[in-house]
Order: C-alpha cells, then structure tokens, then sequence
C-alpha cells in the first residue's frame, strides 16, 4: 500500500 | 490528477456547499442528518491529519482545509445555531454500529499499523457508511426536500467518479489502494438505490417521496 507521505487524494 | 478525479473532488465540494446554503437561506436544518454530518467531520478530522506532517500540493491543502471548515461549519449549523429546526426525533439511527466496527476493521485490515494510517483507514471505512444516518431517516419519514436530494447526488456521485479515477489511474499509473477501492465501491452502492430515485421522480420535477 501507499505510505502516509503519498496520499494525495481527497 | 485526471479530470475523474477533477470532477469527483468539485462534486464532493458542490454536495458540501449546497448542503451548507440550503441551511443558511431557509435557516433551517430540517430533514438533515445531524449523526451523518457529524460521522462526515469525523472522517475529514481523521484523515487529513497529514497536513501537519506532510505537504503534496497548495491544490491539496485548500482543498482539505475547505472541506473540513465546511463541515464543522455544518455541524455548527444542526447542532447550535439552527438547533430549534434539527429533527432529532427522526434522526435516530444507532452511529456506534457504525464506529465501533469500522474502529475494529481499520486496526484490522490496514495499509501499515501505525497511528496516522490507522485513522486514514477508519476515515475510508467511516466514509463509505457515514451516509447511512442520513438514508435512514429519509426511508423514516418517507420523504426528502428537493435540495436536499441534490446534496445526496452529488455526494454519491463523487465517488463514483472517484471509482472512475481509480481505474483511470491503474492503467496509467500503475495505482492501486485495495482499501480505498473496496471501500468506495461499497459507498457507491449505497447510493444505488437513491441514484434510481433521482433520475426517475427527482429529475422529473417530482418530490422525492417513498411509498408508505
């Protein structure tokens, strides 16, 4: 999964 | 960012703002959900706690901010100002159904078991039911305001498009978040049944009013 730092949606 | 995930976000904003308008020109909150609006401050408190730790875009930030304000703003509304107009009485479905699973799950299932992922997680999982407060009161009193089905379409709608996103982004971008997908294809179908109610009685120009 994703980390925290690439959450770039909303 | 493609234009799914373009609209989807403006979509999610419209719902907002019009949710918002709606309470302040008739200066009322009737027929409005407190316990969902509620669950949706939750889940915006929850998952943008990443702005203070990390920072993508001035879009991304605005954006986040926006939709926080607005729905403590919303909250402020149904449970202070306009509190004379909130229809508890029909607002009574059971949130800790809702909070105490979906609190479970997101320590269970989750990307990486530390505290800001965990809460991101509860926040996707929350969303996705956070709505239903808001169906079932509507399903209680059998009808909903004009304006009010319009806050739930595009509500319902934003993630659709978010679905749409998703699938634009695995193609090109190789992206993929099985937590986020799951979770937004069960919100999605939870507007199903409204979706149809919309285009065939509210589109119309028809009241959006249940059979007894």
């Amino acid at each position: 999964g994703q980390s925290v730092e690439g959450k770039d949606e909303l | 960012m493609n234009i799914f995930r373009l609209t989807g976000d403006l979509s999610h904003l419209a719902a907002i703002i019009i949710l918002l308008l709606k309470i302040w020109k008739t200066r009322s909150c009737a027929g409005i959900s407190g316990k969902s609006q509620l669950l949706f401050a939750l889940v915006f408190t929850t998952r943008y706690l990443d702005l203070f730790t990390s920072f993508i875009s001035l879009y991304n930030t605005s954006m986040k901010l926006i939709y926080v304000a607005c729905s403590y703003a919303t909250v402020y509304l149904i449970y202070m100002k306009f509190k004379a107009t909130y229809d508890g009485n029909h607002d009574t479905f059971r949130v800790e159904f809702l909070v105490v699973p979906v609190g479970g799950l997101s320590f269970l299932v989750n990307h990486d078991f530390s505290p800001l992922e965990i809460l991101w997680t509860f926040s996707i999982y929350l969303e996705s039911v956070a709505i239903l407060p808001q169906l079932f009161m509507i399903s209680k009193t059998g009808e909903a305001e004009t304006i009010t089905t319009h806050y739930l379409f595009f509500l319902g709608l934003y993630r659709a498009l978010y679905l749409i996103n998703w699938i634009w982004r695995y193609y090109f971008e190789g992206f993929f978040d099985l937590i986020a997908v799951v979770a937004g294809v069960v919100q999605t179908i939870l507007y199903c049944d409204f979706f149809y109610l919309y285009v065939t009685k509210v589109l119309k120009g028809k009241k959006l009013s249940l059979p007894a």
